[in-house]
């Protein structure tokens, strides 16, 4: 085992969504695909912004969001720059 | 499904009949609640309508293939326009590529104005709380910063997937590839299966398999890491760290990375060129598959974090021969010193053998390094999109907005 380096992203994965994961019947197909910017970059946050802007909301926060869309969060890969959420129908 | 959260943006792509606009809203409403991004069409938070002011939206997807299995609004193009012009003014919506073939929406709002009071006469005053965000037409922007500089969006959308190749996106074909593996290297470390970017945050896995007579698929995974992975409880408890040293992985993700690594995913960024790159990818059952890869910006040989932006890619799969697709989509951060936009794209291609694709590069028109397609260095690397390997070049539409110039490109299979 080699400890990572700084730079490395980080994984966590959601087993309690996983274990009662079944998509047999999912369809998967074309994704429908959403941009919203907040600022032209993250250097360009507007005033009131928290400082690390949208990655200072907690991952938990967003469950409610995406109940809405109809997706659960299988796992996040975090990062400096960004974080990776992979989800499922 | 996937979501990639940057302090300044989130993208959100939802696969199959998911009801991505729905949660649109909500979305707003946790930026200014709990990120505090400005809003202006109520008051106060405790406004239930109060919700962050975007600066600019896009919301994209291909023709479905089985339109009236969606839900909600998207049964038709024409009701997610109507559901996204009611939610904001001056937005643009466009249709790209043949009608009667394999097109491509998109619907653009310019960046935002400050919002005016709401149309509607319940909201007599601006802080009438009708959720309705007003972007008005126009360039004036409250911010005067241009897009990410250098920053390009690539996507490629890709059906009639080759379907022997589709054959690796199945659970059967996946497990009996790992048991095979196993029984070449009875104990081997996970990081030897799962070289490149699969390998789990530098933790050692080992995999004990109890595979009955019957079929590979029925291997059972008991996959452990000692990595430093946290594990993430159900969605109602807070995600904790791991509460005991060891924290499993699961079967899905250790059979996502034997995909990656066998159908040529993890090569798209090799950790020979990007040590710290790392993917995450899941494979569901009985087929499907879905990653989400973050590509550190390589340090320099100082050991400080280069300016360059970060790489980030996500892949979603649908393998069965009926409705076979795949889409792969990544930010090219222009002057990137790394893969020229046409080798990813011939790489990713490659990996999928479609019988036809689109192509769509959004790219800002500050970038003068990642070269427009009217800019020297533009038309070299234009060229080379116009010539994929063992792939005529159907359609080229070139969309010209005030600070974006999006090109769609067709091509199928010679």
């Amino acid at each position: 085992t080699f400890s990572p380096s700084e730079g490395t992203p980080h994984l966590t994965i959601n087993h309690d969504v996983i274990a009662d994961l079944d998509s047999t019947n999912a369809f998967e197909g074309p994704e429908k695909l959403l941009e919203v910017w907040f600022a032209p970059s993250p250097d360009a946050l507007p005033a009131g912004a928290k400082p690390n802007g949208l990655k200072a909301v907690a991952s938990d926060t967003w469950v409610g969001m995406l109940d809405m869309v109809n997706c659960k969060i299988l796992s996040v890969l975090d990062s400096e720059h960004m974080d990776a959420y992979l989800l499922s129908e | 499904s996937s979501m990639f959260v940057f302090p300044h943006k989130l993208i959100l792509k939802t696969c199959g009949t998911t009801t991505l606009l729905l949660g649109l809203h909500r979305l707003l409403r946790i930026a200014a609640q709990h990120a505090g991004f400005p809003f202006h069409n109520a008051t106060s938070l405790d406004d239930i309508h109060a919700a962050a002011t975007p600066w600019r939206v896009f919301y994209s997807r291909k023709n479905f293939l089985f339109p009236d299995k969606q839900q909600g609004p998207h049964r038709s193009w024409k009701q997610e326009v109507k559901y996204l012009d009611d939610m904001f003014e001056g937005g643009s919506a466009y249709m790209v590529g043949k009608m009667n073939g394999d097109h491509w929406y998109l619907y653009i709002t310019s960046p935002q104005a400050p919002l005016t009071p709401p149309r509607t006469p319940e909201g007599k005053t601006p802080s009438g709380a009708t959720g309705r965000f007003r972007i008005p037409t126009g360039r004036t922007s409250c911010f005067d910063g241009s897009p990410g500089s250098n920053d390009e969006t690539l996507e490629i959308l890709m059906t009639d997937l080759d379907p022997e190749n589709a054959k690796k996106f199945y659970l059967e074909n996946a497990s009996a590839v790992a048991s095979s593996r196993l029984s070449a290297y009875p104990q081997e470390s996970w990081q030897g299966a799962a070289k490149g970017i699969g390998d789990l945050s530098g933790s050692t896995a080992t995999i004990k398999t109890t595979s009955t007579e019957d079929s590979a698929s029925d291997e059972i995974f008991d996959v452990f890491s000692n990595g430093s992975d946290s594990d993430l409880h159900g969605a109602d408890t807070p995600m904790s760290e791991c509460p005991d040293p060891e924290c499993s992985t699961t079967e899905g993700h250790a059979l996502g990375t034997v995909v990656s690594d066998v159908c040529g995913l993890s090569d798209v960024y090799p950790t020979s060129k990007y040590p710290d790159a790392r993917i995450d990818s899941y494979l569901f059952s009985p087929c499907g598959f879905s990653a989400n890869g973050i590509v550190p910006s390589p340090q320099n040989a100082d050991g400080q974090a280069n300016t360059k932006a970060p790489h980030y890619f996500t892949v979603h799969v649908t393998p069965e021969p009926v409705c076979s697709f795949a889409s792969f989509e990544t930010n090219v951060p222009g002057g990137q010193n790394g893969r020229e936009t046409s080798e990813i794209v011939e790489h990713v291609v490659d990996i999928f053998k479609p019988g036809r694709f689109s192509v769509t590069l959004f790219e800002a028109k500050t970038s003068e390094a990642s070269g427009g397609d009217d800019n020297p260095t533009g038309v070299g690397r234009s060229k080379r999109m116009e010539k994929i390997k063992g792939y005529r070049r159907i359609d080229r539409i070139v969309h010209d907005f005030d600070d974006y110039e999006l090109v769609f490109r067709f091509f199928e299979r010679e």
